[in-house]
């Protein structure tokens, strides 16, 4: 699954999208 | 392990605030328990499996706050139906 295999490159891009509106 | 203590803070109260329909708290409290959580992961030394424990958990989070995210945009975009 998605969840068991992120990674922090994964987690930062992810995070970032989400701050942008 | 003082982050790591304000990451799960921050996690427990965005999914109070998720439950209570605050979803506008909710996302900014996800997005800031992930930022920590990160910070936690990357610069304070924790066992791999303890790593990977907390990335599953980030993507969690990140996931449900893009949900709350959509949501949040549609209604924006949404008229509101006339009375």
């Amino acid at each position: 699954t998605k969840a068991d295999t992120i990674s922090d490159e994964d987690i930062e891009r992810q995070l970032k999208a989400l701050g942008m509106d | 392990n003082n982050n790591l203590q304000k990451a799960i803070d921050l996690a427990s109260k965005a999914a109070q605030e998720d439950k209570a329909k605050n979803y506008e708290e909710a996302l900014r409290l996800y997005q800031h328990a992930v930022q920590y959580f990160l910070h936690v992961i990357k610069y304070e030394a924790q066992g791999d499996k303890a790593k990977q424990s907390i990335r599953a958990k980030c993507a969690e989070y990140l996931d449900r706050a893009e949900k709350l995210k959509e949501y949040l945009k549609k209604k924006e975009t949404t008229p509101a139906k006339p009375v």
